[in-house]
């Protein structure tokens, strides 16, 4: 009788580890502060949203880095993953504030997008999009801890072209995975194809990610919208 | 390699995100 009390205790142990590291690495959400001065407009709105990304960008790649297993990647693997990967991060990000919302996006807290903002900036499509996304997970009830995992899984599997040393990312997703097993097994034994269901979400995510990018790789060959360093770099990483 | 300067800034760099 005491084998399966130890098995439960390894699973719970090796769990724990991966989730409860994600779970410390997760950034604090930070701010729009959409500029008070400038009158309400389409330029307006994704001047803010771009400027939000891109800060959101640099906290991301400071999360990156405590994925366990990241760093020990090499620096070239750990920018292919995330120029692969990147929108995905910052959309799941939007997508989980927005769990607690009834057709609105928390791209901050104190920037809500509902269906006529998302129309006034143009975005009611991409806005929309990602809304299917929200659905989803709100109907599975997604969880915080199910999120650092799914959010980590999608970097580490944005299947980059460029990848060298493919059998250390296949650990490391080995290791997201076992980590996302071994939580729903815990937490959720009634339900064994949880895992399954979540990791199936992945393509809706990549499908809107890559909308969002043509989106805004159009809007800045239009040139009207200011953007910053890094944003664009990982755009033209991209292109 | 050249062409992603802030990315591979921001990932070497193991305290503080560069001041952008």
């Amino acid at each position: 009788s005491g084998l399966p009390q130890k098995k439960t205790f390894f699973v719970d142990a090796v769990e724990n580890k991966v989730v409860s590291l994600l779970l410390v690495a997760e950034p604090e959400s930070i701010f729009a502060m959409p500029d008070p001065t400038v009158p309400e407009s389409d330029i307006k709105a994704l001047t803010t949203l771009c400027d939000l990304a891109d800060r959101e960008l640099v906290v991301n790649i400071g999360w990156a880095k405590h994925i366990p297993g990241f760093p020990t990647l090499s620096l070239a693997d750990q920018m292919s993953l995330l120029q692969s990967g990147w929108m995905e991060i910052l959309i799941l990000r939007v997508v989980f504030r927005s769990l607690t919302m009834e057709d609105k996006l928390v791209y901050a807290e104190d920037y809500i997008m509902d269906e006529e903002q998302s129309k006034l900036a143009g975005l009611f499509d991409l806005n929309n999009a990602i809304l299917q996304l929200v659905k989803k997970y709100k109907s599975m009830g997604l969880e915080k801890e199910e999120f650092v995992l799914l959010k980590a899984i999608a970097l580490a599997n944005s299947d980059s072209m460029q990848i060298e040393d493919s059998e250390a990312v296949q650990r490391l997703q080995d290791v997201l995975h076992g980590a996302l097993q071994d939580y729903e097994a815990a937490h959720h034994p009634e339900d064994c194809r949880r895992a399954g269901k979540l990791i199936m979400t992945l393509p809706l995510l990549r499908q809107t990610a890559a909308r969002a990018v043509q989106h805004f790789c159009s809007i800045k060959q239009d040139g009207r919208v200011p953007m910053h360093k890094l944003f664009l770099e990982l755009l033209e990483a991209k292109v | 390699k050249e062409k992603h300067k802030i990315l591979h800034q921001l990932l070497q760099n193991s305290t503080s995100p560069v001041d952008l």
